[in-house]
């Protein structure tokens, strides 16, 4: 049924009521101390009247019987102090809310919506994966590119070298030089057959 | 209202003049009454140093208390958190003692800067792929025209 | 990751068969051949 105060410790750093039993414990040290100092004063100053006939365990006695009337009052005073100190200084208002904690009433997020935020993360990670292996695989298509490109370019150059041969004797246009040269040659050949008729 | 540093001096203060007040000096005598009438000055005197020196013990452990504990800034600071939470009416919110439960919330801000992170980049990424695409494209329209070009050149000779 | 729809699956997914294209130019070479050869045999005859 003890409020363990949890919310007040993660402010304080402390228990509220650890920090009370702290000062309480230290304030009956320091009466207890009192008391036996005051008890040893008056034994001491007992000493100058060698012929009282006060013992000291006359001076016990009243030492205990002052000190169980101080301790009843310490106690109920004290648990007066605690109880108003615990209401009203160390305590956290039930409407207050820690700035720390300020995100549980910002982002009241339940399990299921939590769920789903980590999951719609996981997709948008995988989803980048997989658009960063695309854009790996464009640029290797790229890359494959060039070198295809380079062997057809390489082949058109090769044409245009043959047709630069050509050219280079004279054949601007092959096909029709090839034909001239065709009719050139059957003309000839024609030639030929009418010399060896003639001669004939 | 006061604030809450002055609440706890006044408290302590209260605290300690009642505790002297109930152990009076009559009741002082009346518990030491053989020496009382032995020697009521020193009796006197040795009163006052208890009180004296019991109040200042207190004081000092209270002085000790709020430096380790560093109180008066908390105080204080906790002073403006319930000020600032003055216009709310309904309990806020406590944590629950289910830690997995509790640090949800506090991951959450987190986590969506996380996303929108993912969502921005992940666009970049789709932008300069398309970019790439685009290039990919050309090139493949390149292609098949230097292979038409050969093609054709082939046929011509053909 | 292969299963994840990207921006650009379309485009990749229609890359054409560069090595079949290359491989396509050596028809085209070896026809070549056979045009040139005869080139040379026609040439050598009408020689």
């Amino acid at each position: 049924s003890v409020n363990p105060m949890a919310y007040e410790a993660q402010f304080f750093g402390f228990t509220p009521q650890t920090c009370m039993l702290r000062v309480y414990i230290a304030f009956q040290d320091y009466l207890f101390e009192m008391m036996l100092v005051v008890e040893s004063v008056i034994l001491k100053k007992l000493v100058g009247f060698p012929d009282c006939k006060i013992s000291p365990f006359q001076i016990r006695k009243s030492t205990e019987k002052f000190l169980l009337f101080m301790k009843d009052h310490f106690d109920k005073l004290f648990s007066k102090m605690e109880e108003v100190l615990l209401q009203l200084v160390l305590n956290i208002p039930e409407n207050v809310l820690l700035p720390e904690d300020k995100v549980q009433e910002q982002y009241p997020y339940s399990k299921e919506q939590f769920q789903a935020l980590q999951d719609e993360i996981r997709q948008l990670q995988q989803q980048y994966k997989a658009e960063a292996s695309a854009g790996q695989a464009l640029r290797a298509e790229l890359e494959e590119q060039k070198a295809v490109q380079a062997e057809l370019e390489k082949i058109l150059q090769w044409f245009d070298g043959l047709e630069n041969i050509c050219r280079e004797h004279g054949t601007g246009n092959f096909k029709e030089s090839f034909a001239f040269l065709t009719q050139n040659s059957k003309k000839l050949q024609d030639v030929l057959k009418e010399v060896e008729e003639k001669s004939k | 209202a006061p604030s809450r540093a002055q609440v706890f001096a006044t408290v302590v203060d209260t605290f300690l003049e009642k505790l002297v007040a109930a152990g009076s000096y009559q009741r002082f005598a009346s518990c030491y009454r053989c020496f009382y009438k032995l020697q009521p000055e020193m009796t006197r005197g040795i009163y006052d140093q208890f009180v004296s020196q019991l109040q200042a013990s207190i004081k000092e452990e209270i002085q000790e208390v709020k430096d380790e504990g560093n109180l008066e800034v908390l105080f204080n600071s906790l002073d403006k958190i319930a000020e600032e939470a003055q216009s709310r009416e309904e309990p806020a919110w406590r944590p629950s003692g289910i830690p997995e439960e509790d640090v949800r919330s506090a991951v959450v801000p987190y986590l969506l800067k996380h996303r929108s992170y993912l969502r921005k980049v992940l666009k970049e990424k789709e932008e300069e792929n398309g970019k790439v695409a685009e290039s990919v494209l050309a090139g493949r329209e390149r292609i098949a025209e230097l292979q038409q070009l050969i093609q054709a050149r082939k046929r011509a000779w053909q | 990751l292969g299963h994840l729809q990207t921006s650009q699956a379309q485009v990749l997914s229609t890359k054409p068969d560069y090595q079949k294209i290359l491989d396509d130019q050596g028809e085209v070479l070896s026809c070549m051949e056979l045009v040139l050869d005869e080139l040379q045999q026609a040439a050598k005859l009408l020689q």
